[in-house]
């Protein structure tokens, strides 16, 4: 384990306590994707059913259940708790446009066919594109609230931050694996076209205008 | 083996 990684990991961790702390803080889920939310549960879900059968360290078991715990927490309130305020007409990305090319990807690109594998690489392609129904939802409102920029941004840090790390470990012990490395760049990429089409929103923003 | 690397990452 290296700092990059622990970074990315804290990083990742901030971005998803600044939503959920938003969502307790103010009640409203206004301008919040649900389904981006609900995707990064079924990610976790998947990806850490291995939770009690592989140990690697109290680490990796302690940041599993605390990522696991804030995303259920964060899917509860938009669904549950503060559902009234869940913008259902903007929140309109068909998530199964997702789910199911991720779930063949999944079964035929797994390195070994095995259940947990299987589970896991199409957990890692879910993740790549876990914020497109959240990037619709901008669009289609052309509004971006300020938490969602703070957490893509932290989203975008964590996902730099392991790319640099599989790069770190390349280098130390000559091994990547190609699928991680991949659907990483890939979504950086979602998270950079984000910024890129939100330029002139967030500028506006910064001018003090529009701030949502 | 890679396998068990990856068990190290989130």
């Amino acid at each position: 384990m290296d700092i990059l990684q622990i970074f990315g990991d804290y990083i990742h961790l901030l971005g998803m306590f600044i939503l959920l702390m938003k969502l307790c803080l103010t009640r409203n889920c206004g301008g919040i994707s649900g389904k981006t939310q609900l995707l990064n549960a079924i990610v976790f879900t998947t990806r850490y059913m291995n939770l009690t059968t592989t140990y690697a360290s109290l680490y990796i078991t302690i940041m599993k259940i605390i990522y696991i715990s804030i995303t259920y927490c964060t899917v509860l309130s938009i669904f549950l708790f503060f559902r009234k305020t869940y913008d259902r007409e903007r929140d309109a990305f068909r998530m199964e446009l997702l789910i199911l090319p991720c779930a063949v990807l999944g079964l035929f690109l797994t390195e070994y066919l095995d259940t947990m594998e299987v589970f896991w690489t199409f957990s890692v392609f879910l993740e790549a594109v876990s914020i497109v129904p959240q990037v619709y939802m901008v669009s289609k409102s052309k509004q971006v609230e300020s938490t969602v920029v703070s957490y893509i941004s932290c989203l975008g840090l964590y996902r730099g931050c392991y790319l640099m790390h599989w790069l770190y470990t390349y280098l130390k012990l000559g091994f990547f694996r190609k699928m991680s490395v991949a659907t990483g760049i890939i979504q950086l990429i979602f998270y950079c076209d984000f910024f890129a089409r939100n330029l002139p929103i967030l500028k506006q923003k910064n001018n003090g205008k529009g701030f949502e | 083996n890679i396998i068990s690397k990856r068990h190290d990452e989130l």
